[in-house]
């Protein structure tokens, strides 16, 4: 599973 | 990225930049929690854990970097600057923070999205960054004289959660329509933290009067 985009949130 | 999150990114940004102008400039960190500064550095630093692991971009990189280190520059001001320290409120900034700790990593390994290190200290500083402004909020209210620029300090922290949360709406209806409750309710849970602060300041504002909270 790819890392969940909100990860790229700060 | 949209708007709503580069807006939010950058009030975050701006209301660090006030608060470290206030110490600087007038060498006083009076009405500042240093407990709630304290929470923003473990927030900080279990959030950021990937930032030598996953490149996502320069952006994200660079303002990771600044948050970690303008975090700790606040804290060494207020625990270790000869002239600064000396004008903490010690006294009142009373909120037992380590109480918001132990219940947050608890929640973190009961509610996360994957059983993984890197996953729980994540939601782990999410849901410490909803509660961090607790103590800050306390000391404000046991201020008699809260200065224009932690005013000012809070309310920009405070349109930073609110801009988040319009920009997960954004997300959802316009992007991806993924749901993602973790971030979601932690996020609106600290935005309602504000909710009676942002009543108040905005009513200062209206009045041309110093912000005062009742007690």
């Amino acid at each position: 599973d790819e890392t969940d985009s909100v990860k790229d949130e700060l | 990225m949209n708007l709503f999150r580069l807006a939010g990114d950058m009030t975050h940004l701006f209301s660090i930049i006030v608060l470290l102008l206030k110490i600087h400039a007038t060498k006083s960190c009076s009405g500042i929690s240093l407990k709630t500064q304290e929470l923003y550095v473990i927030v900080f630093l279990t959030r950021y854990l990937d930032l030598f692991t996953r490149f996502v971009s320069l952006y994200n990189t660079v303002m990771k970097i600044v948050f970690i280190g303008t975090s700790f520059a606040i804290v060494w001001y207020m625990r270790y600057h000869k002239v600064v320290k000396q004008t903490y409120n010690k006294d009142e900034d009373t909120f037992k923070h380590y109480f918001l700790l132990l219940p947050c990593f608890v929640l973190a390994l009961l509610l996360h999205n994957e059983f993984t290190t890197m996953d729980v200290l994540w939601t782990f500083s999410l849901y410490l960054e909803a509660v961090a402004i607790l103590p800050q909020l306390v000391l404000l209210q046991q201020s008699r004289n809260i200065d224009n620029l932690t005013g000012n300090y809070v309310f920009f922290l405070g349109a930073y959660r609110g801009l988040y949360v319009l920009n997960w709406i954004y997300r959802y209806f316009l992007q991806d329509h993924r749901a993602r409750w973790i971030p979601w309710i932690s996020g609106l849970v600290q935005t309602a933290l504000y909710a009676d602060f942002f009543y108040y300041y905005i009513l200062s504002w209206k009045k041309h009067e110093k912000l005062k909270l009742p007690a």
